[in-house]
Parts: structure tokens; sequence; C-alpha cells
């Protein structure tokens, strides 16, 4: 099947911010992410599952330099949007593998995870395309996951 | 700044399959991942955001055709995992804004989710890349969505 993996990247350099507690309703993402384009953050990985009960959470990433911004930002947030918290992790890792013509798409996903769960690596967070499958993880097995996911996928290290 | 909106583009077919209260920790994922290819069904927009109290949730996509299947695979994982709940969702629509260049990322997304906004569209679920931004929401609103933002980014509808 015609599925190329071009390339397996890893981020060492980003913070997770999360804010949880939020409403569920129209203009909450666009308020926070309004006022963080406002204060030159690029944010990166911005993930939102499904939320639960009138609320949700949303997740995203900034580069470890724009931390101390980021929270003046996400505090006045918190305070704005009634949000029941704001949580950041600096011991993480994004981990990508990019592909092309991933019509075998589930089976490359499968596999991904597969490796990581072989090396008893958590994935703490998932977010993924067509094209590009991203997983954060402790920042301390990064190198071990970009190291079996090249082995996994023939790859050159 | 050096974007470009290369494309606008709305998925109506697909289905929002959500697996919740699962334990987060290794494992987890690949087992359900794994079931899901060996069963030939192809998912999409895979998003976990941050898990709470040693659980998460995973929601991913499914072509309405393979919903069948899907549900028959999903109710022995929710047995195996002891998942709390797996709901599903038809009535959705991804629309997804993809460019090239988004140093000025932040602003890009801020974009999006304000136009959605401004339209009183609620976004469910949200899943990003530096090339990509795709959002999920009501079925029902896609065409409007995907109207706003060709205008919004000037592009021929
Ligand atoms: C949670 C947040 O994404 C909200 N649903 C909004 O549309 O802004
Ligand atoms: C929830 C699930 O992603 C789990 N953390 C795993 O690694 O499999």
């Amino acid at each position: 099947e015609d599925v190329l993996i071009s390339g397996i990247a890893k981020k060492d350099n980003e913070v997770r911010v999360n804010i949880a507690g939020i409403p569920d309703k129209p203009g909450v993402a666009s308020t926070i992410f309004k006022q963080l384009a406002d204060a030159n953050i690029n944010v990166n990985m911005i993930v939102q599952s499904v939320g639960k009960e009138g609320h949700s959470q949303i997740s995203f990433t900034v580069i470890n330099t724009d931390l101390d911004e980021a929270k003046k930002v996400m505090a006045k947030l918190q305070t704005e949007l009634g949000a029941e918290s704001v949580t950041y992790d600096a011991d993480i890792a994004i981990v990508s593998v990019v592909g092309v013509g991933m019509k075998v798409y589930a089976g490359i996903a499968a596999a991904v995870f597969d490796e990581l769960a072989k090396n008893s690596i958590n994935l703490e967070m998932i977010s993924t395309s067509e094209i590009k499958i991203s997983v954060v993880i402790r920042k301390a097995d990064a190198e071990k996951t970009v190291q079996a996911l090249h082995k996994r996928f023939f790859l050159q290290a």
C-alpha cells in the first residue's frame, strides 16, 4: 500500500498549556487565541476533545521562551472565562511521524502507538491528520521514542 | 508575513467516536487502534487532550459507511478497557483550513475561531498543526462556516 513515512521529528523546547473547565460555547476558543496572538505568542498543537456537561478543556503548546508571557495572558483568561484551572508542563516532548499517502492510516497510527506501548511510553496527548501523527510524551522518553520509531519504520536514525 | 491559506475543506460524511474514562497508561491507545486497523477501519482526526486523575478520553472519526463495523469493535473495547462510555455523533462536519508558512500561526487559528464565534458556531473539537487547522462543528453549520472562512481569507468560494 502506498504509504511513505517521510520523517520523524522531535520538539523538546515547548511547554504544554491546558485550560480546563471552560464553557463549551461559541467565542471561548477565539477569546483565548486572540489574546495569545495579540501578545505575539505563537502556539502549536491546539487540541480540544469532546466536551462534557457544557464544559471543555483546550491544550496547546508554546515555545519555552514565550512561557512567561503566556502565563500572564492565561492568568487573565482564567479569570475572564471562569476557568477551573490553567496548568503548565515543561517536561514534555512532541514527537511527530510525517507521512504521505497514509490510506493505511489506521495501521500507521496503530503502529506508532504500539511501538510506544512496547517501550512502556505513555501517550499524554494525541493529534493526527492524514499526513501527520503527533504525540506528547515525557521529555525523558523522547530519544528512546525517536530511535524506536526510526527502527520500526526502517528509517535511518 | 508569509502566510498562504491554500484551501478550506469540508467533510460531512464522517462520524465522531469518543471513548471516555479509559486508563491513561501505556498500551491503551495501541489496543484501540490496532483493533480498528485489524477490522480495516480507517480513522481520521485522532484527538486526545490531557488526562485527569489517571483517566483520559480519545476522540476520532470514521467514514459513516464504516460505522456499523466500528461499533462492534468499540463495544468489545469498552468491555476490555473498562471504559466509562463510548459515544457516536454522526451530525458533525469537519472543516479544515490548510495553509503554508503559518508562522503567524497563532493569528490564523485566532482568526478561524473568531470567524466561527461571530457566526455563533460552537467549536466541538479542535486539532491543529503548523499547516492545518481542523475543527468539528454541527453538520448544519458546515456550509455557513466554509462560506464565512472563504470570505474572511479572501478566497474564491
Ligand atoms: C471550548 C471552546 O472551543 C468553545 N466550544 C468555543 O467554540 O469557543
Ligand atoms: C489514553 C492512552 O492514550 C494512554 N495514555 C496510552 O498511552 O495508551
